[in-house]
Order: C-alpha cells, then structure tokens, then sequence
C-alpha cells in the first residue's frame, strides 16, 4: 500500500517544494520505491530538476493523459509528475464536474508499486488542494519562522479538518516542519514553542537556514547530492527517518 | 484619478503584503490618500495591522456590500479594505459569471478621493489575479533573491502581457523590486544583475533582507513606526520616493 502524503500551506514561501522534494529524495535514497507528484502551476520540481515533460498532472487530471505518459524517472527509486501553468486551466476545467475534489484521487488511483506519493501543493485553499487533501491521507505542513506564517496555521488547520469532517475522508497532520529556523533568533524560539504548545509531539525538529538549501535547486540537485554534509542535508535526512519508521 | 497599483508575485513569499503595505503608508506618510486592498484570501493586511471587520472584498466583489461598508480607516490618510477566507469562496462564484475578470474594476470603479490605490495579490494566477490585472493600470513585481523566485518570472509576465493584449488593457510592470537582498550574498548580486538585464531601469533599488521588517507585523505597524531608522524603513522610503515623483 502507498503512503499518500500531501504538502501543503496556502501561505507562500514556508518551503513546501524544498520539503516535498527531500522528503521524496530521502526516502529514495533509502531505497524506498517513491513518487512526486507537482501539484502546483509554478511547476517547481521540474525547475528544480531542470527538467520538462510536455504531458502533465494537468493532462492525467483531464484523462487527456494515462499515468504512464506522465510518470518520469528522475534518481534511482524516485520517479515525478510534473506540472506547468496548465494546471490553473484545468482546476478552471474542473469546475463544472461533480465530485470535482475527488479527480485527483481517482486519477492516481491506478498507479501501484511506490510505497510513498508525496504531493507539493501550490501556496492556496482552492478546488485543487482539496483535490489534494481528498488524495492524501498525511499532510506535511512546513511553517517558516515569520509571524505572518504562524497565525495562517489557523486558517489551514480548519481547512484538513473540515475536509475530515464534510467527506468523512481519514487524513492525519504527520509532520508540522519548522523551516527557516535559526537557533540566534529569538523569534525563531518563539514560534517554534508556540508550534509545540499547538500541535504538540507532531512538530518536527526544526529545519534550519541554510544557504545550500537555497542553491541547489539551481544546480538541478538535491541539498543531499549539493552539500551532502551541510545543515540543510542533516536535518532532512533526521526528517526522512520520521517517515521511514513511523 | 486614482493610480491603480497591483503587487503581484504568484511565487509565494516574495514579499507582496510587506510592499503593498510599505508602498501604501509610505505614500499615505508623504501626504497622499491612500487605499490599501487586500486581495489575498490569507488576509494579511488585517493581520498586520490588528484589524477584523465583518464586511471585506469578497463582499464587495459579489454586491453584498458597497465600497462604504468595507473601506476602513487605519492611518492618516491610508484607508484599507481587508480580506479573508470568503475571498476563495467568492472566487468560485464568479466562475459562472460573465466578464467575470472585470468585476473587480466594476466594483471598485465607484470610489474616488484617493490618489493611490494599491492592490495586495495572493500567490497564484487564477480569476482573481485577473481581475487585479484588469484593474490596475500599473503592477509592482516583488521577487525574492531566490533562483525558483527568478524562474517564474517569466511566467507571471507572459500573464501580464496576455492580460494587456488579450483584453486590449493598458498595463505596465512600474517596479520590480528585489527583496531579501544581501550584498555578501553572491546570489543576490547576481539575481539583480539578471533582473536589470532582463527589465532595465524597471528593476528598483533592492530592499535589503532586514529583521524589523519580520518583526514589525507581529507590533501591528509599519517599518517606519517600528524602526524608523532601519534599513528596512530607509529601502522603502526609497522606493515610495519612486511612485511620488513618477
Ligand atoms: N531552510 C532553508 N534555508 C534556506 N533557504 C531555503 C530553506 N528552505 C527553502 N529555501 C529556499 O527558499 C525558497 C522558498 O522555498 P520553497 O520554494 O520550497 O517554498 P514553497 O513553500 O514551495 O514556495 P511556494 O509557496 O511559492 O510554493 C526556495 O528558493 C528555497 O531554495
Ligand atoms: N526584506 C525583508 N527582510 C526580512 N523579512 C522580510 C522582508 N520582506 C518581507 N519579510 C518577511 O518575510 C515574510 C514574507 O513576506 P510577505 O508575507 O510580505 O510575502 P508575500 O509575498 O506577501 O507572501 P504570500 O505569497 O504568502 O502572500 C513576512 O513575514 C515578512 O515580514
Ligand atoms: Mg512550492
Ligand atoms: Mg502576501
């Protein structure tokens, strides 16, 4: 059975594709079968791997495409979907369909074989992220170190639950990931203790700045191939050993 | 006649509601009559200023209210119209109208007495940036001195020029402006220098990465009330200079 796990936070910037993308990689590398679906106009896995498709997650949601003609090997054991800004047309599309929050889940129904789908998701609450939420049955949620951040948590929180609720559909918060953080900061501190007071055990160890994280993507590399001993590099991998035992 | 400004980035966390706040209360400070909307369903503005109100854009947009019922005043000179979730519902609702790309212009067509009136965007390029873009006859880019920030700038343009052309629309690109920016960092020089490569005088001063303008949302102020004299406070006085004298 594959582990449906989505990454989402409408709030911009907090390092969903950063996580999506080492989490999908770590897990690979430790030799689990795993695939990355982008679920995200921008389409920044595929800037991040230098790499495009001219099929989609767009052309697997309208059935103009089969998984087979959207699926692409990237490393060894990680395979991804990618996406492009043809995905805002199709969540438009969408719109006049029934069951319309449940294509993404019919549409990747059929694909076996991965013991992990991770789903980046773009910074909104929109048709398309419960698209994703209806999919998924773990979400990860990456928080930066900003005030702005913290207090949207609210908001994104009563978006899973209701989801829950309204479908009766079983999804579970796995990881809160802290990102951005920086031990010297006193808000860093403070938000992160605010995180633990919210949520709890589920708030992972913090992911800290860290400049490699932010050049490898345009090296077209992970932080685990870019600067395999950089703090970037660690953390995640203590991040990938949560979901490899859990 | 009122100057329409969006600030628009669909990458998330450029920047955007720091600007349009700054830009707005920077010119407000110098004299101007100001509006602030905030069209971002996270609804950032209310929550960096500490404000709620019953009646937001959403309302406006969908005739459930008048401009009356939603302007606020939160400074001299500087009026603001909030948001919040229902913007994403409301959204969905324009769907099935006609013109539903020019709502926004209809609806905010009515109010006079201000010189300026700067649009706040949400991530994305959806109905609801279009219709920021049907509106505003200027657009202001923040872009961080991230290289997946670089990338979709490419994107966001063509939507831009898609706008102005497919809708016969006047619109032009005021200000990029770099954001996050630090001189040690050899990124950042070079993302502005590709920037001014690609955009020439267009691209602003850069607003240096600068801790009080993290710091000041969590106060409820502004830069220029939390830290005068802070980098951040000198960066954007700047650039307000360039929208008073244009
Ligand atoms: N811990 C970190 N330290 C330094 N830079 C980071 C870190 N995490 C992510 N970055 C960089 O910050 C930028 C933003 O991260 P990322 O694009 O992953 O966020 P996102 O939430 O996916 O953004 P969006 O909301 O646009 O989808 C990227 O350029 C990335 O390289
Ligand atoms: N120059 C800067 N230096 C340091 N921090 C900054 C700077 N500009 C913005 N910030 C902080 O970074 C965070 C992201 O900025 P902001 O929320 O304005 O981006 P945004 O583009 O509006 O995000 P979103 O895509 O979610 O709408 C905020 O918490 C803000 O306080
Ligand atoms: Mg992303
Ligand atoms: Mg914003």
């Amino acid at each position: 059975r594959t582990r449906r796990i989505a990454v989402i936070n409408h709030k911009g910037g907090t390092g969903k594709t950063t996580t999506a993308v080492h989490v999908a990689a770590g897990l690979a590398d430790a030799g689990h079968r795993v695939l990355l679906v982008d679920f995200d106009p921008q389409g920044n896995v595929g800037v991040w791997f230098g790499i495009e498709h001219e099929r989609t997650v767009a052309d697997l949601l309208l059935s103009r495409a089969e998984p087979r003609d959207v699926i692409l090997p990237v490393r060894p054991n990680l395979d991804v979907v990618l996406s492009d800004q043809t995905l805002g047309s199709a969540q438009e599309a969408l719109f006049h369909r029934t069951a319309n929050d449940e294509v993404l889940r019919t549409r990747l129904a059929p694909i076996s074989g991965y013991e992990f789908c991770i789903v980046d998701c773009a910074p909104s609450l929109n048709l398309l992220t419960r698209n994703a939420l209806l999919y998924a049955e773990e979400v990860i949620i990456p928080i930066s170190m900003e005030y702005l951040a913290l207090v949207g948590v609210r908001q994104l929180v009563e978006n899973i639950l209701s989801v829950r609720r309204g479908k009766r559909h079983d999804i579970e918060i796995s990881a809160v990931v802290p990102t951005f953080f920086s031990r010297q900061n006193k808000k860093s501190l403070e938000i992160v203790e605010s995180l633990r007071g919210y949520f709890g055990a589920v708030v992972s160890d913090p992911i800290r700045l860290n400049v490699k994280l932010s050049e490898a993507p345009s090296h077209g590399l992970t932080v685990f191939e870019y600067a395999p001993s950089s703090n970037g590099a660690r953390d995640y991998r203590k991040l990938v050993r949560r979901f490899e035992h859990a």
